[in-house]
């Protein structure tokens, strides 16, 4: 249903930032 | 054959006009009907509600789906360049017999996470 | 494909008179009431699940925005 479509795709995203924010701290441990 | 032509036309646009007619006399029968009351909506409400969440869906479906692409190029640029610069120093070590300071255990886990 | 365009037309706006026609009973029956009122609450529930989406994608706009920051630090630094 489009409530399932809306919770796979919003669980998607937060993965991804979760991903993305431990790459930006990563990056700037070794930028120092 | 003008004349037929013409005469199609306005019969085409007096089907549309009623069809508009009887879909604003239907909503407005269930409205009157059935008013929205606090929390509780009518039919022709709800129909327009779920419309308006199907197309935004939409919306946000299109908006969505081009950050991950881009996402991913950045970290692979960021990760080349990093992968770059480490070799460029390996190479300066060498050419200076410069010893430089082992990788800390932090920088070991984030070299790890980009790699 | 005028002709085609104007009969789907016509055709979507008849759909639209049949949808509301069999939903004009809908409010009298109670058990067709309660499913009423259960798709209203389901879409409450989506529109905040959107509303969370939403930012979701803001926030990830954002983490974009940094990142190609970091491209340009980081190449920055390659070129020191």
């Amino acid at each position: 249903t489009l409530k399932d479509e809306v919770n796979i795709i919003l669980d998607k995203a937060s993965l991804e930032s979760q991903q993305s924010i431990g790459f930006i701290k990563a990056t700037k441990i070794l930028m120092k | 054959m003008e004349a037929e032509v013409d005469k199609l036309e306005l019969m085409f646009q007096k089907a549309d006009s009623d069809l508009d007619y009887i879909q604003y006399r239907l909503e407005y029968e269930i409205k009157t009907n059935y008013p929205d009351s606090a929390g509780k909506k009518n039919p022709v409400t709800l129909l327009k509600e779920l419309s308006a969440i199907k197309s935004r869906y939409q919306t946000l479906q299109v908006r969505f789906k081009p950050i991950a692409g881009a996402q991913k190029e950045t970290k692979s640029r960021i990760c080349a360049t990093f992968s770059k610069t480490m070799t460029l120093i390996q190479e300066l070590q060498k050419q200076t017999d410069l010893e430089l300071l082992p990788l800390t255990e932090e920088e070991k886990t984030a070299a790890e996470q980009l790699r | 494909s005028d002709l085609e365009q104007l009969c789907s037309h016509i055709n979507e706006k008849i759909g639209n008179i049949k949808k509301t026609l069999s939903l004009r009973n809908c409010g009298k029956e109670p058990t067709l009431k309660t499913i009423l009122n259960k798709i209203g609450d389901e879409i409450i529930v989506v529109n905040e699940l959107l509303n969370k989406l939403e930012l979701e994608i803001q926030y990830q706009e954002q983490t974009n925005i940094s990142l190609k920051v970091m491209v340009f630090l980081v190449m920055k630094q390659n070129k020191k």
